[in-house]
Parts: C-alpha cells; sequence; structure tokens
C-alpha cells in the first residue's frame, strides 16, 4: 500500500452531492454510505452523512465537462472516478458508467466509491491486483471483503479499532470486526432463520448460526458475529424479541434466557428458563396488547414483561389465535407495518391486526430479504440483492446462570 | 498510422498514469528505454509477463476499467 496523507481528525463528515441515473436514488445511496462503513469497521474512523452545508469528503457524479473539476472523465469505460487525497476531501464519478449494485453488469458503485473514500481518506494504490485500492476494477464481487493490504494500510494511517474507540453515535455496522477463521457464513439470501426481530431504533435484525445481519429495503447488510453487537450472546438462538414497551431485548437458547438494554447485557443474565419450556422456537413482541408472545411448537406463552404471569393455562394452541400460522415457526416478530410476520424453513407468513394470514402467503424468503441475484436494479422494496459484506469477530464465552421468569 | 497510434496510446497511458513522466527540461519526446522501464514496471505490477513489449495481454490490462489516480509502481517516477 502507499499512504499519500492522512486526515487530523477520526470523525469526518460526508455528503452525496447527486446520484447516477442508473440506480434507483434509495439504492445508490445504500451502496455510498456502505463504502464508507468497510473503512470504519476497521479503523477508528466515523462517518456522518450530512445533507446541507460543508462536508469533509463530497461525492458527486459529472461527465466529460465540469466547472468544478479540472480532471475531465472520458465516457463508458476507461476511468471509472477519482478523487483527491487528504484534506482535500472531493471524490468524483464518471456519470457516463452503467453504476449497478448487486449484479455482474455495469460498475459496482459500492466497491468503486470503497475505493475511492480510501483514496480521499490517505491510501494509494496497492500492487496487489486483487486489493480494493488496486487501480484496477476487478469486477463486481458478491462476498465483497477488504483486501489484508486494505486493512494494513488504513490502520498504518488511523491505527487499529479498539472497543474503547467506539463511539455510541455510531452505526451499528460499524463495529470492529478482527479477522479469525470464519465459521461457515449463511447466505442471508437462502438461509432458513433461527430468529429474527424488529430491534432497538426500528432496525430489523435477522439471525442464523453465529451471524446477525440487518435487513433493509436495500436487502441484507454486512454479516456480524452475534457476539460482537450483543457481547456474551452465544450463536444458533431460539428466538429473539425486543419490546419498546421495556426497551428489553431478551434472547432465548435452549433453557437459558439473556436479557439486554440496547448491547448490554443486564446483571444477573443470562438465567434459567423454568416455567415455558425450553428450546423454544420463536418469540415476538405485539405491540397491540404490549405482551410478549413465545412459540414452541403448537403452543404459545403470552408473557406480561412488568407483571408475574399465570403461565397454568400456557401453552395454548398457536392456531386458536394466529389464523394460518404453521405449527413450530424457526422466527417471528411484529414490524413497523403493523403487520406480523412468521418465518418457517424457506417460506414467511404475513398476518394482519387480526391476525389472521394475508392472501398470496406464504412467500420465499429471500423475497423478504430483498435479494434477487443477478438483476439490475427495480424499484426499492420489491427485491434487489445487496450481497452481504462479510466480517468476522472474536467470539466470547457464556456466563453462569440463574433462574427467569419467577 | 496504425503503430503510431498505439504508440501515442501507449505513451499516453503510461505518462497519465505515473509510469513515464515528463523529463523537466529537454526536448518532450520521451526515450524508447524510458517507455520499455515503464512499460515493464507496468507489466510487471499487473503480474503480466515483463517483457517491456507492448503484447495482447498489456493491450487488454490498459484496456479495463480503472481509477483516475496515478499509480505509485515505477519507483523512478514516484522518487
Amino acid at each position: 500500500y502507499l499512504l499519500l496523507g492522512r486526515w487530523r481528525k477520526k470523525h469526518l463528515t460526508y455528503r452525496i452531492l447527486n446520484l447516477p441515473s442508473t440506480l434507483s436514488p434509495s439504492r445508490a445511496q445504500a451502496a455510498l454510505r456502505q463504502a464508507f462503513k468497510y473503512w470504519s469497521s476497521v479503523a477508528p474512523l466515523t462517518f456522518r452523512e450530512v445533507k446541507a452545508g460543508w462536508a469533509d469528503i463530497r461525492l458527486s457524479f459529472h461527465g466529460r465537462q465540469s466547472p468544478y473539476c479540472s480532471n475531465t472523465f472520458d465516457g463508458p469505460g476507461k476511468v471509472l472516478a477519482h478523487a483527491d487525497i487528504p484534506e482535500l476531501g472531493s471524490v468524483h464519478f464518471d456519470k457516463d458508467e452503467f453504476w449497478t449494485e448487486g449484479t455482474y453488469q455495469g460498475v459496482n458503485l459500492r466497491i468503486i466509491a470503497a475505493h475511492e473514500v480510501g483514496h480521499a481518506l490517505g491510501l494509494g494504490h496497492s500492487r496487489y491486483t486483487q486489493a480494493l485500492m488496486a487501480p484496477v476494477y476487478a469486477g463486481y464481487q458478491p462476498y465483497f471483503r477488504l483486501h489484508p493490504d486494505d486493512v494494513a494500510g488504513i490502520q498504518a494511517l488511523y491505527g487499529k479499532k479498539s472497543p474503547e474507540t467506539e463511539d455510541e453515535e455510531e452505526e451499528i455496522s460499524t463495529m470492529s470486526p478482527v479477522t479469525t477463521k470464519p465459521s461457515p457464513m449463511p447466505n442471508p439470501c437462502n438461509s432458513e432463520l433461527d430468529a429474527m426481530m424488529l430491534g432497538p431504533r426500528g432496525k430489523t435484525y435477522a439471525f442464523k448460526g453465529d451471524y446477525v445481519w440487518t435487513v433493509t429495503d436495500s436487502g441484507p447488510g454486512p454479516l456480524f458475529r452475534v457476539s460482537a453487537l450483543w457481547e456474551g450472546l452465544p450463536g444458533n438462538l431460539d428466538a429473539a424479541v425486543y419490546s419498546p414497551r421495556t426497551g428489553w431485548t431478551h434472547f432465548f437458547k435452549g433453557n437459558k434466557v439473556w436479557r439486554y438494554v440496547g448491547f448490554k447485557m443486564s446483571p444477573g443474565f443470562p438465567m434459567k428458563l423454568n416455567r415455558v419450556e425450553p428450546n423454544l422456537d420463536a418469540a415476538l413482541y405485539w405491540p397491540v396488547n404490549k405482551k410478549v408472545f413465545l412459540f414452541k411448537g403448537s403452543g404459545y406463552w403470552q408473557w406480561d414483561e412488568l407483571a408475574s404471569t399465570d403461565f397454568s393455562r400456557y401453552p395454548k394452541p398457536i392456531k386458536a389465535l394466529f389464523t394460518g400460522v404453521p405449527d413450530q415457526p424457526s422466527a417471528a416478530m411484529s414490524w413497523q407495518d403493523g403487520q406480523v410476520y412468521f418465518s418457517k424453513g424457506k417460506d414467511y407468513w404475513r398476518l394482519n391486526q387480526q391476525l389472521r394470514v394475508a392472501k398470496g402467503y406464504p412467500r420465499n424468503i429471500t423475497h423478504w430479504m430483498h435479494c434477487r441475484p443477478q438483476t439490475a436494479d427495480t424499484n426499492s422494496f420489491t427485491g434487489d440483492t445487496t450481497p452481504p459484506t462479510t466480517d468476522t469477530i472474536l467470539d466470547t464465552t457464556p456466563s453462569t446462570v440463574d433462574s427467569f421468569l419467577d | 498510422e496504425d503503430q503510431r497510434l498505439t504508440e501515442e496510446t501507449l505513451e499516453g497511458y503510461l505518462l497519465q498514469y505515473g509510469y513515464l513522466q515528463k523529463p523537466l527540461e529537454g526536448a518532450d519526446d520521451f526515450r524508447l528505454e524510458d517507455i520499455t522501464e515503464a512499460l515493464r514496471a507496468f507489466q510487471e505490477a499487473s503480474e503480466l509477463p515483463v517483457s517491456g513489449q507492448m503484447d495482447d495481454d498489456t493491450r487488454a490490462r490498459m484496456k479495463q476499467p480503472r481509477c483516475g489516480l496515478e499509480d505509485p509502481f515505477n519507483q523512478k517516477t514516484l522518487k
């Protein structure tokens, strides 16, 4: 790697001044935002997007002529983009390129943006032809990740990312990975989920094995180890549920339950489950009656977090309350749209306010994940794919156990 | 004409991306040995056979889409 310069500060702002015409605005913005996350996930850098006024790093698209840039572009192909080194902050893309996301066609905006942001942060071109900072575009990579030379370069400039440097305001996805040999990673686009939940700050999480990722309208986000976000939490969960009423997030596995507030485990947890059966299938919070529902097999328990619940009449049949839902769901959640979702295998069901499965369900879960490989962008929410980036983070061991739900 | 055009394209590419550097003084033309050395640096950095001669692979590589910044791979120009 070659170092060309450095910012004297580590909390930078950026602004997207305009967007390409070949991607939907939300798609293009997601790609550009992700470009920053590659760097903030391996170095103590934070990037905050501003919508107006001055920004440290300014991203824009221009063609052959630009009143703001002496380096003109040259139409499709050849030069794709260029950027100034610190502390100038200009990043320009050739607007005449066929910018794409999630497909081998055209030029992947996310990868090129990450390359140019690398320049804007002070990195020159890398000698490794497979590195992000290599001068020539190596093409779209579904499971793109930074090359060790890229990581070594940015850490030579800004140091390594350590827990102390985390900033509460930071986006979750900038949490620090340390590269260990990754256990097999699920493919978000065709995995049976262990759990799903609408978590704090309206983020939708999907859990599978040791990993968790967010689901947005532009597809699955980067994969993280569960324990990297919720320290002390094991993988292969049975169920997960966040309650806006209490701010508690509960995770269930076997005969244990973990409670977190935000990403901090509450004292005394994990505890032992003793009044509902172990090895739950799913859990959800239903905002209509502000209760948590726990599911296993063909039965469910309704639990009032803030009162002692009489479970003697539980479990009750799932079908008695949730019409059209299969037994043994693998995951469940209430979502922002007021609907309730259940998943099982590769299918998912949507239920309306009357807890009745809507027409046309079940559907394939890749639809819900907004995955549709190999196609150019369509409108956001009908599904396109942003294959996940893959960061791997250290694991931690579980702690002592007490009893719960008393 | 085709040969000349190729030479100009080659020099243009090597100059644009930092493999060749215009001498501060003296004639504008590059010496053959400078061009050969620059081409070798490009071929080495591109993990192509290092011949110092233009061949199909080198030409194909130069056609690939890329970043507009210079490459720091020719030690002499980098210095």
